[in-house]
């Protein structure tokens, strides 16, 4: 069965899209089978891994809100054992239509479970925000990846966050875990991004992933190329950080 | 009476809060009488300029859901002419609640408008997302001021704002217009950005401002002392670039 990772954090900004695109992609690379779902409706996930957002296959809106099965949508990528489901604006409206829908936290995970031993990783990437989306995506979820840039707004919402995620656990899906604090758009030279660094470093132990992922301007080039950063400058530092944390997150669950 | 200008991109990150709270300080700085609303559950513009975001004098969840006068939770800050109409979490709720409320999307105009004569400038941050919060922010404005940070998924953001501020000026505030586009965390060596920042004045022509945010440290490190740029580092770039943004707002509205 996959495992289900949602990458989340209602912090804007912090690198959530590009931790799920370069981290869906090197798993894949690693002959992993992925499935990247896209629960944002700005649709970056889509368009950084090079998927006509706007196109006939239909959306995840489709299956959200017109009980369209997952398969039905899921498109192929430059990486064969990489698959994304897609998403666009139209999302906006299924955060509103589920409000009223019976079991209305529930319904991704529902959708989720019909392709689940296709795959051996599900990766979800979360909108910057804790709504009914982000909420699904973490009800769906095996477990919470948390991007955090080093810096002041991020750390303060960081609470709030993990407030958020003991609720869930109680609630709605008791086998969440926390797989780990991820720090991104990291400047060593910056002071500033080094007290932050210590701060969620000394808070959350060896929850906190050894790779930390660099500033790097490659990684905010490759999506306007539609690829992965791997497919884009393998020799660039945010793809060598990335196949890190790949090479980390593997190890921890006993995968060569 | 008051120019009521909202600070809103749905893409996360780029600057919205960081605007909202600098060009409110040097508002207040040039004796002007500000009031920054806080529309966003982060509530980063509010502890951004130093106040507490969970006192008693409640927040601006009690204006929009227990019918609260925006006057009773306004708060000083160390700018004489500068208040705030403070945020937490609890707005997160809000946004649920107002969903059956009659005429959803004009709460905050109507409470806005019994303050209006006491302020020269409303400046209304918005959350990364074109939800109920932030329509209401945009029904309530004169103008929205959409910070952007010349990277490629902030870029792609932008049609669907622009699109979502036509379909507001159309159906629920006719007076909306685009008070300009600001370029932030600008790199000058970044090739992306240069690239970004050409594509967005070629297609928004003088309804970029002149002032373009430079990337400076300095904008990342005044939040977690409460201040804002000029009170912390006046000699900042960063403070220097907000100073100029305000020179620039008032000379188009023919204030010395
Ligand atoms: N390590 C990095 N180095 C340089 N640029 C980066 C890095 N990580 C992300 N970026 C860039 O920074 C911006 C923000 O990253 P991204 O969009 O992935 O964050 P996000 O958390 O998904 O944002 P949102 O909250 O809008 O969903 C993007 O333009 C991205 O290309
Ligand atoms: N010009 C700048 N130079 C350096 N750092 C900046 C600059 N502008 C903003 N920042 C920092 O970048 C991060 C993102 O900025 P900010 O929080 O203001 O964006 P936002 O659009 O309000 O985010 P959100 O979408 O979460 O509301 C913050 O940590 C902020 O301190
Ligand atoms: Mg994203
Ligand atoms: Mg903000």
């Amino acid at each position: 069965m996959a495992r289900i990772i949602a990458i989340s954090n209602q912090k804007g900004g912090v690198g959530k899209t590009t931790t799920a695109v370069n981290l869906g992609a090197c798993l894949a690379a690693a002959e992993q089978r992925v499935l990247l779902v896209d629960m944002d409706p700005q649709g970056n996930a889509t368009s950084g891994l090079g998927v006509d957002k706007h196109s006939d296959g239909g959306s995840l809106y489709d299956v959200l809100v017109h009980d369209e099965p997952i398969r039905n949508i899921v498109r192929q990528t430059e990486l064969s054992t990489l698959h994304v489901a897609p998403s666009n604006t139209d999302l906006v409206g299924a955060e509103v239509e589920l409000t009223s829908a019976l079991a209305r936290e529930h319904v991704l995970a529902d959708k989720i479970e019909a392709v689940e031993s296709d795959y051996d990783w599900i990766i979800i990437d979360c909108a910057p925000s804790l709504g009914l989306l982000t909420v699904n995506a973490l009800t769906a979820a095996d477990a919470v990846l948390i991007p955090l840039q080093t810096e002041y707004y991020a750390l303060e919402g960081l609470g709030e966050l993990t407030r958020t995620i003991r609720l869930i656990q109680r609630r709605l899906n008791p086998r969440l875990v926390l797989e780990g604090v991820l720090l991104t758009l990291y400047d060593g030279r910056n002071r500033l991004n080094q007290q932050v660094a210590a701060d969620v470093q000394r808070h959350f132990g060896d929850k906190v992933f050894e790779t930390i992922i660099p500033r790097n301007v490659r990684l905010g080039e490759a999506p306007s190329f539609g690829k992965p950063i791997i497919l884009y400058d393998i020799d660039a530092k945010g793809a060598q950080a990335y196949m890190g944390l790949t090479r980390e997150l593997l190890a921890r669950h006993g995968i060569q």
